[in-house]
């Protein structure tokens, strides 16, 4: 099982670098597996271990290409995906500082990186977009026509944009009673001239 | 394998059977605030074994049943069939469609069934191990959670990748 | 000390009921005063005392008229404000059932309830109609600009419908090189047509 | 009394000095993901005490001071300046103007002033209450915040009210 993980956490790096230069034109972005190490470092590392954002601090070392040996039998130590992302023409520094759209299309491009990988039959993406702008929602769009071939997608929003994706359209509503509804429609599905300006 | 269809009854505002027929590809559930779309999200963790109400925004699992409305009577039990096309045997089992339906009344108490058959929560975990769809159900990313994979610690999201491995 | 929080609760309950009224067209709502209860009761509440969301389940005696003799002598009780809302149709029972853009308009009720009873200098609102669905993001705007004469609101958004509220406008961007930069320009503010639909 | 103006120099995305100007009324701040709108909310929060760093999205207070970008250096220090117009005599200083600003350096060493004059948080924190504003800032509303106020418990909810009044 421990092959399983290193093939498909070496897939979802390659993937997510890619991905990242989809979601963030001119950005760049990369996976890192890295062992939390317990000890006195740690404690030097202030809140490094606390906090669970801008993970940059966590005392760890750097575990290039999995060390079979050590993954299998340093069971005291903990592993983890590390997050690096630098948006175009910023500096890399912690996830926690970057802006909520930020967070999201990071969090997106690491979703697609896994699935890349190692798809599951279907997803579903609870209105996943509400704090991207209008052109970080076409290009998540974008990516998940693209990648539409490869797993069922049903996706939740109340944004009309969204709805453009669509290759089956299902309406909600609820006539102030109490009780919902659904009305569902086929579209016919052409490649869609998502971003016009 | 895809999710071909899913039915709800009594399950949060969907107190008469509604029915909802997927394709493969994308399907967009739109409408306005409060209109029911998360509860479809919900049903659908729901149905495949989730053990928490809080993920399906609940105090206690019987919370899912149609409370009632102007109108409208609450209801006595929830009723949630998940139906999985199987024609590309990705599931183990001689079935080219995979029902798997969970039921729950106001005492709490409740039961799964497989193609008919009732049946434990760990056959239907089972099962859908098989498709790579683990018991933490990453392929469902809940209202307001996507930012969580951003949040988290670095070891939760090795076992996000762990689960799809 | 006492007076001043039974008087401010008391209006802020009142005018909770009234921005129910218009941010909920045909709901009700309103704010209770509860004693949270120790002892066996509470432990028989299961997990209301633990669950933040949904609170009514945590026992809780109904403070109707803030008993000044209890608030003050029974320090052992932790007082709370309790929030029940009932948008049109449907049937009150608890707060985390609620959608995610009903959960931001109460939350944006309370806030204007307590603003109106004990006005602040000035508010800012970073993204707070995210989930929210335009018919809401216009009557959340409406609100606004019917209270605006009584204190200062700065209102942080990346959609362009709420720009419509503004009587000043700052436009910031990045040119790709990591630095923000600040536009800034007044507008003429007539009472705006908010809603034509 | 309302917020006059705001300067940021050297603070997150504001490497040189930056000044808005407000005006009574409905500002709006608007911008694409990630140019720069939430540092300003920030930076109020930031000028006028707030003590933890995660409250600003940072992991220790030096976190705010410009880190660099493609053609820019580094800054050593960030500075926020907050300019509340006192015409009303809500703040009961002999100014019709209250200038509060704080600054930082790489060491973490800081400093706050008052109209120019060294001072500390808790002569900020005490004109601040004057004008009801709490030391818990409820009247800012960070991005991601809103709905803490139906999730947080009944008792957080009563500290909101006991705040303003
Ligand atoms: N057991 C129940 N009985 C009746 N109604 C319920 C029950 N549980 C939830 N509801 C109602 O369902 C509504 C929430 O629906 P849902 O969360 O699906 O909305 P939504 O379409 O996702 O909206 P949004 O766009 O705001 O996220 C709430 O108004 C809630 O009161
Ligand atoms: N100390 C710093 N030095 C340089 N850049 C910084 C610093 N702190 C934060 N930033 C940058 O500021 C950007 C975040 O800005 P901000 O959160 O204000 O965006 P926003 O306009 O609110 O976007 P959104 O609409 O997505 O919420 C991030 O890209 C982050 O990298
Ligand atoms: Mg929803
Ligand atoms: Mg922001």
């Amino acid at each position: 099982i421990r092959d399983a993980f290193d093939e498909t956490f070496q897939a979802a790096a390659r993937n997510f670098e890619e991905v990242v230069g989809q979601l963030f034109p001119g950005g760049r972005g990369r996976l890192r597996l890295i062992r939390e190490d317990s000890g006195p470092r740690s404690v030097l590392g202030g809140d490094g271990g606390r906090s669970s954002a801008g993970d940059v601090d966590v005392p760890a070392t750097d575990v290039d290409g999995v060390d079979q040996e050590a993954v299998g039998h340093d069971a005291e130590a903990a592993y983890g995906v590390e997050i690096e992302i630098t948006p175009a023409g910023k500096a890399t520094r912690r996830l926690s500082l970057l802006s909520g759209g930020e967070k999201s299309m990071t969090a997106l491009a690491f979703l697609f990186a896994v699935f890349l990988a190692r798809p599951c039959p279907f997803y579903i993406l609870d209105e996943v977009e509400a704090a991207l702008d209008d052109s970080n929602i076409d290009r998540f769009l974008s990516l998940l026509r693209r990648v539409s071939d490869r797993a069922q997608f049903v996706v939740v929003t109340h944004q009309r944009r969204t709805m453009e994706a669509a290759d089956c359209l299902y309406g909600v509503s609820m006539a102030g009673n109490g009780v919902s509804k659904v009305i569902s429609r086929r579209l016919p599905q052409e490649p869609p001239a998502l971003s016009a300006a | 394998m895809y999710l071909k269809s899913l039915t709800l009854k009594g399950f949060k505002s969907f107190p008469d059977r509604t029915r909802l027929d997927f394709t493969p590809g994308v399907s967009v559930i739109v409408g306005p605030n409060g209109s029911g779309k998360s509860n479809v999200t919900d049903a659908v963790l729901w149905a495949l074994g989730e053990q928490s109400p809080l993920a399906v925004r609940g105090q206690s699992m019987q919370d899912v049943i149609f409370a009632g409305a102007h109108g409208q009577q609450a209801r006595a039990e929830a009723l949630v069939e998940v139906v999985l096309d199987n024609s590309d045997g990705a599931i183990d089992l001689p079935a080219s469609e995979i029902s798997i339906s969970r039921r729950i009344d106001r005492s709490g108490e409740g039961e799964y069934r497989m193609n008919g058959a009732r049946c434990r929560l760990t056959d239907v975990l089972e099962v859908l191990s098989d498709t790579g769809l683990g018991r933490e159900m990453h392929s469902v990313v809940s209202q307001g959670r996507v930012e969580a994979i951003v949040t988290s610690k670095p070891r939760d999201r090795k076992m996000l990748i762990e689960e799809a491995a």
